[in-house]
């Protein structure tokens, strides 16, 4: 399974439609600061199941929805697609037949969220366990937030031990 | 439980102290699982010697060899059980010139070996300068992100002033 | 003690004010106590908009945007009761280089202003060429400490290389 | 009163005599990761009076002394000193006659420490109230430690009131 594109609209700070490419080797996000690069981080935990609303650096997970500038009103509808290529065929069995799976995940202010695997509606459960099974997920070491590496220096040695869980 | 906890702890040891040297260029490191009746509830503590330096504890590294043996010790875990993305997010604020040089090197390495997609957050050109490519995230109407994917002749532009 | 602090708040507040336009370039800010019985019990909370964005708390602004915010809040501290000497270790870490430049700007215009006497540990090139003079520390024998004085021509080439 | 020069030998990675002299205006200080520029904050902190030996990021005070490289044998002493330069007469009364006021700390290892303030033996005590009147010290919020910038951030409003009650 490879990430293949990530799509967000109404999230956050990304109002408009707006489309992330994901391909191969390293790819370098820049920007100045406050422009919402770390935004796109939380809409790749957010899609993959994240249930924190502070690890969304929020209140509540409505926080998450577009709450408006001093030029444009505040949206009441979130929603972000993470598409995976399926061509090495390494999906959980449900899945597996289908070349291409995208995952949606849309937040109603007041109301909250609802998914969706290729079209039809799943629980969050199935959602983290897609990715559980894809060694990533909302959770995964892999995705190091702002910040979290000054964490990881000072935490007990009985919390790095969590560390060593995800590896095993 | 108890098995898996050792067989992946020797791994991500192993691990760790293959990735303290390449991004020290030398020196030593050693991970240890602390006193416990059950290894369940064992810690980890992190033993490093830059080059040159004596073995000491994570507390007493600078700043800059903190983050170092930090990310030494998550892309030990990593490797033992690589994920389909890495995403990244200033971690390499606290490195000076030559450490960003060796940390973006192993990423290239481990990105070639595992297949695996890195989205790298950062402000630091020389860093800029070793991508595959660059997304741009600007704010052209206050409070509005918009994604531009950078032209890589203007990445070029980064490349020639960062390697002067 | 509840009078010395209420105006210390006034006056922390209004350079809180001040500087936080000035780092930010634009945006409003300011501190209010929280509620308590006694003022000597109460917390301070810091309410920020960058320019264009609404008021928010501390915690919905990114990275750079809250070391800038922190940075405002420090200063204001600091010039209700002047010190003699300021030391700032690598607080340019999360800053953009516009950010940067505008904080350099900051200090220059302080030092003037107090007399106060500025060391900045950095690593960032823009803040390097902003200074007046240069140290470098290395470490030529592995694990000892050196002090040298950074020729300014030399300084002068960091200085050219970064403006472009 | 101007902090004009800081001595130190034998503190922490500076085993060599080391003199920084400190200008008007703004001074950089640069170098590689670990090569000594943080220690050279801590030594300051430290001649003024500092207490606790967490802040010199150590476990007890003796940590600061020299404790050797693969290539030199440890040290048992370590001194820092501190030139200020008095020409606008504002030191505390006692010492105000003088130009020049010298404030030295020793600490041997396994004996503790000892100040001298222009070669006279004075207490911890003393030196941190000449600090604390020159509006300085060991705590001043004016000394940012790496990493200090984000514990404003993530403080409690009731422990960011501690830094009100240095400005009143
Ligand atoms: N729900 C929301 N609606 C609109 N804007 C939001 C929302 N949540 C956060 N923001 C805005 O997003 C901005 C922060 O973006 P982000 O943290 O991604 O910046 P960044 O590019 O990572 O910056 P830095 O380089 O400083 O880390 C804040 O200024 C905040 O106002
Ligand atoms: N008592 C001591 N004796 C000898 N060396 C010491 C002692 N205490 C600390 N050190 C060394 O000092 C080094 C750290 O120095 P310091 O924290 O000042 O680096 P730095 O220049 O601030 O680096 P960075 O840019 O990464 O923040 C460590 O590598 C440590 O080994
Ligand atoms: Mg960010
Ligand atoms: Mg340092």
């Amino acid at each position: 399974m490879q990430f293949a594109k990530l799509r967000l609209a109404g999230f956050k700070s990304f109002v408009e439609p707006t489309e992330l490419v994901i391909e191969p080797g390293l790819t370098g996000i820049v920007g100045p600061n406050g422009c919402g690069k770390s935004n796109l981080v939380e809409a790749l935990r957010w899609v993959m199941g994240e249930t924190s609303a502070r690890q969304m650096r929020g209140g509540e997970m409505d926080d998450v929805i577009f709450n408006g500038t001093l030029g444009r009103p505040a949206r009441n509808l979130a929603e972000v697609s993470l598409l995976i290529d399926n061509h090495d065929r390494k999906a959980p069995a449900a899945l597996n037949d289908q070349i291409e799976i995208e995952v949606v995940r849309r937040i109603e202010r007041g109301s909250g969220s609802a998914y969706r695997v290729n079209g039809r509606e799943v629980r969050a459960r199935d959602v983290q366990l897609l990715f559980a099974d894809a060694a990533s997920g909302a959770h995964s070491p892999a995705l190091v937030s702002q910040g979290r590496i000054g964490a990881i220096i000072n935490a007990k040695p009985s919390d790095r031990r969590a560390l060593l869980e995800e590896a095993a | 439980g108890r098995e898996r906890l050792i067989v992946a702890f020797e791994a991500v040891n192993r691990h760790f102290q293959d990735l303290f040297v390449r991004l020290f260029g030398g020196g030593r490191a050693h991970l240890t699982l602390t006193e416990a009746e059950d290894p369940l509830d064992a810690g980890l503590e992190v033993m490093a010697s830059p080059p040159g330096k004596r073995l000491q504890v994570l507390s007493l590294l600078s700043g800059g060899e903190q983050a170092l043996t930090a990310l030494s010790l998550l892309f030990a875990v990593f490797l033992a059980n690589p994920a389909p993305i890495c995403v990244l997010d200033e971690v390499d604020a606290p490195l000076d010139d030559a450490n960003v040089d060796r940390f973006c090197t192993m990423l290239d390495e481990i990105s070639r070996a595992t297949g695996t997609r890195f989205l790298l957050i950062t402000h630091h050109r020389l860093t800029m300068a070793r991508m595959d490519r660059l997304y741009g995230v600007t704010m052209v109407e206050r409070g509005i992100s918009q994604l531009v994917s950078v032209d890589l002749r203007a990445g070029e532009q980064i490349r020639l002033r960062a390697a002067e």
